[in-house]
């Protein structure tokens, strides 16, 4: 554990956590992808299932037990509690268009061709671009409100967190992990734009975000 | 046990 991976993990919490609260106080998910959250419910339950097979720390445990619950709760919450809020109309992108060529490239590049193994795989290249539907919307819709805008600063700034703990852990510990830190470069692309519309408009106070 | 991987990160 390292300083990196620790705010990095702490980072995708709050962003959970901003999510979670924003649609609870304000009983809407409006401008939210439904579609992105259940496949960061996807992500980490395909992800998750060492926690059967293999106990690591009880910070681990802890912390995926925790994304796990929150997950399904802002799923639910976007379903069935605050359903008529939901813009599926807006929430269009086409998610065959990634589970369809994730799902393959787990197969074929993987660390070993087990199931929990293919099924890990599979988690990590789907959170590279589990984000796209959200991405999708906004640019459809062409605003985003000032906290969904936060919500997508923490989760993009998490793996890019990421990025520097495994550059840290290489040079400490030779570790070097192929697959997360391809997926993780990709998946911190997706939020270069995103970054930048975000420093220039959200933080120089225009409340919320739109786009040009 | 049907991995040898170990996966620490979150």
């Amino acid at each position: 554990m390292n300083i990196f991976r620790l705010s990095g993990d702490v980072c995708h919490l709050v962003a959970i956590i901003i999510l979670f609260l924003k649609i609870w106080r304000s009983k809407s998910c409006a401008g939210i992808s439904g579609k992105s959250q259940l496949l960061f419910a996807l992500v980490f339950t395909t992800r998750y299932l060492d926690l059967f097979t293999a106990f690591i720390s009880i910070y681990n445990t802890v912390m995926k037990v925790v994304f796990l619950v929150l997950a399904y709760a802002t799923v639910s919450l976007i379903y069935f509690r605050f359903r008529k809020s939901y813009d599926s109309e807006s929430d269009s992108f086409r998610v065959e268009f990634l589970l369809v060529p994730v799902a393959g490239l787990s197969f074929l590049e993987n660390y070993s061709f087990t199931p929990l193994e293919i099924l890990w795989t599979f988690s990590i290249y789907l959170e590279s671009v589990a984000i796209l539907p959200q991405l999708f919307m906004i640019t459809k819709t062409g605003e985003a409100e000032s906290i969904t805008t936060h919500y997508l600063f923490f989760l993009g700034l998490y793996r890019t967190l990421y990025l520097a703990n495994w550059v840290w852990r290489y040079h400490e510990e030779g570790f070097f992990d192929q697959i997360a830190v391809v997926s993780g470069v990709v998946q911190t692309i997706f939020y270069c734009d995103f970054f930048y519309l975000y420093f220039t408009r959200v933080l120089r106070g225009s409340g919320k975000m739109t786009l040009p | 046990d049907d991995s040898d991987v170990d996966h620490d990160e979150l």
